[in-house]
């Protein structure tokens, strides 16, 4: 966890 | 180095998005499934490099595993599923003549209701389900990196070294990813999407440059903008 851009907020997983 | 998209993106993103395209019954619905995948890496490759000139980074690390029949850069893996077959039993110490280690030698015998006859993947999946981690915690770099070495020890004749490069790809991946990555080393994914679907998803140029270059790296990275098509480009080629 750096101060860079997540993955996890651009792909949101589907339910 | 700069850390590349890839190596943020978990190797299971990319597996579930393939099992929703698959599993989904029409091609609109399909099509939703790549697109979401696909612009979310544009949209964090852009974060990730706030358009900075000359980035040699695209989708291609996906894009080489979504359709690896296309695949170019790596040599032959060598690999067919027999050899997978004896790997697993290996590797989980199924008995020899046990009804798994039998299901996987035998994939193309007819088996129960599942339909999964003759799909490698699939009678593999069930197999290890109940065997392996919940959850992989390989990147798409990480995978690429590991088939990498699969393909250069094979054609270096390295048995060993091929072996321990799928038993790292297959201790550290859930049934699911497991399950693709076979396809992917098969080479085929059974997605029922075409080449030709994937590609005019990916930008309207890019059948075309592919016809030219037959080079999946140079489609990725020369179209990676959507609104930048060959036209503009082909001044830099010619």
């Amino acid at each position: 966890v750096g101060d860079g851009p997540q993955w996890g907020v651009f792909f949101k997983k589907a339910a | 180095p700069q850390p590349t998209v890839a190596s943020h993106v978990p190797f299971a993103d990319l597996c579930s998005t393939l099992e929703r395209i698959q599993r989904s019954k029409t091609r609109p619905e399909k099509v939703k499934h790549f697109k979401e995948f696909l612009d979310s890496w544009r949209r964090f490759h852009d974060a990730l490099y706030k358009k900075a000139a000359g980035v040699a980074d695209s989708f291609y690390p996906a894009m080489r595993l979504i359709l690896p029949q296309l695949e170019r850069e790596r040599v032959a893996y060598g690999i067919k599923e027999t050899m997978l077959a004896k790997l697993y039993i290996e590797l989980l110490h199924l008995p020899k003549d046990g009804k798994d280690a039998q299901k996987l030698l035998n994939y193309r015998a007819p088996t129960g209701p599942r339909g999964d006859a003759g799909d490698f993947a699939t009678v593999a999946y069930f197999v290890l389900k109940q065997r392996c981690p919940r959850q992989g915690c390989l990147t798409v770099q990480q995978v690429n990196d590991v088939l990498d070495s699969v393909a250069s020890n094979n054609s270096a004749k390295r048995k060993d070294l091929v072996k321990k490069s799928l038993l790292q790809l297959i201790t550290q991946s859930s049934a699911l990813e497991q399950k693709w990555l076979i396809r992917m080393i098969i080479k085929d994914l059974k997605l029922g999407f075409s080449q030709q679907t994937v590609f005019s998803l990916f930008h309207r140029d890019a059948t075309e440059l592919y016809n030219v270059t037959t080079d999946l790296e140079k489609v990725c990275r020369q179209l990676h903008e959507p609104s930048v098509g060959l036209s503009d480009i082909s001044i830099a080629l010619f």
